[in-house]
């Protein structure tokens, strides 16, 4: 696992900030974006797939009223592939609306889909390696989030209740300036000990946050971010070339 | 309005204005006075839980004003997460097939 890995910084992979506004649809945000993120790093393709596509064709057909990131990946197997945002673009309504698959061209497409192991190492290791991936969230303390590693215990974010699903894009530490910068120049711990985190990327648009994303604490299973770790799978197990993250 | 105001607390005043502020930046109206009172109410709220999480945080995170500062808990968790889960209940349970679809004719 290196010390730090941020897939943003590879071209193609940093896709537009997705915003759900009042659909339920993080679900599909957080799988469209885990797909779209895997298809540039392995075949160097910038796609932008449908979102709608994942909500009207969920096998519930209610896809604004909540579902979950295997739901989307089911569908996206039953489809055999998504379409492009651009062709069925995101509507966000709570109308349900006819599953319009077949009438366009798909852009991409998974070979299956997987949930590692609840381990933050192995998620990391996982992560550097392959790509992003998505996990599900207690999405308490995001409400009022502003900047910064949120480092929670059981108490403050429940880690068994997650509600919210989003897109895992990398892991770093802080360095001692933010952390000066962050509590006033009052530490109340560990004044200079670096603070490792994961980087996440939301679906609640760019003013939200550090521009769309936010940190959560790395080591602690802060807010239940190791209960559901889901990932695609793009190409066939054995038949790739190993990737590394910036 | 204004010889009104002048009777408040000076921290009431204050954080009208924080909501104004909050209100433009966000684009948000409320259809009627008690709408507005209520807002305000959650608003006030919201900001006092910010301080809470920021104090209680152990990494550094800021809380404070975003736009989601004048939904209750419950609401936010309704619009913007995934669906509602009741403790204990396995994810796959939780889903409801249909029954609460609005559709338009």
């Amino acid at each position: 696992v290196p010390p730090s890995c941020d897939w943003r910084k590879l071209k193609g992979v940093k896709s537009p900030i997705k915003q759900q506004g009042n659909c339920n649809c993080c679900w599909a945000m957080a799988a469209a974006g885990n797909i779209e993120a895997l298809w540039c790093i392995r075949y160097n393709r910038s796609v932008q797939v449908s979102v709608q596509e994942l909500l009207d064709c969920n096998r519930c057909g209610d896809g604004c009223k909540g579902g979950f990131v295997w739901d989307a990946f089911i569908t996206v197997l039953n489809n055999s592939g998504l379409a492009s945002e651009k062709d069925y673009p995101f509507r966000g309504s709570l109308k349900r609306h006819k599953c319009l698959a077949n009438n366009y061209k798909k852009v991409a497409w998974i070979q299956d889909f997987i949930m590692l192991q609840n381990n933050e190492q192995t998620i990391a290791q996982y992560l550097a390696t392959h790509g992003p991936i998505t996990v599900t969230i207690n999405m308490k303390l995001l409400q009022q989030y502003k900047k910064g590693v949120i480092k929670a215990t059981p108490a403050t974010c429940d880690p068994y209740l997650v509600n919210h699903s989003v897109l895992l894009v990398g892991f770093g530490k802080t360095n001692s300036t933010e952390r000066r910068r962050a509590k006033g120049g009052h530490s109340r711990l560990h004044p200079h000990r670096p603070i490792p985190y994961w980087i996440l990327k939301n679906s609640w648009g760019a003013e939200w946050g550090e521009e769309g994303y936010f940190r959560l604490h790395r080591g602690s299973n802060t807010c239940g971010i190791t209960k559901f770790p889901l990932t695609a799978r793009v190409d066939l197990q054995g038949k790739k070339a190993p990737v590394s993250c910036p | 309005d204004s010889l009104w105001e002048k009777d408040l607390d000076p921290d009431l005043l204050k954080l009208k204005q924080v909501f104004e502020l909050f209100r433009a930046q966000y684009d948000r109206s409320y259809s009627n006075p008690k709408e507005y009172a209520r807002r305000l109410e959650i608003f006030a709220h919201n900001l006092a839980q910010a301080r809470k999480m920021e104090a209680e945080d152990l990494g550094t995170a800021e809380f404070g004003m975003t736009p989601f500062s004048d939904l209750t808990e419950e609401e936010f968790e309704q619009l913007h997460g995934h669906q509602k889960i009741t403790p204990g209940e396995t994810p796959g349970v939780g889903i409801k097939v249909g029954s609460e679809v609005m559709v338009e004719s």
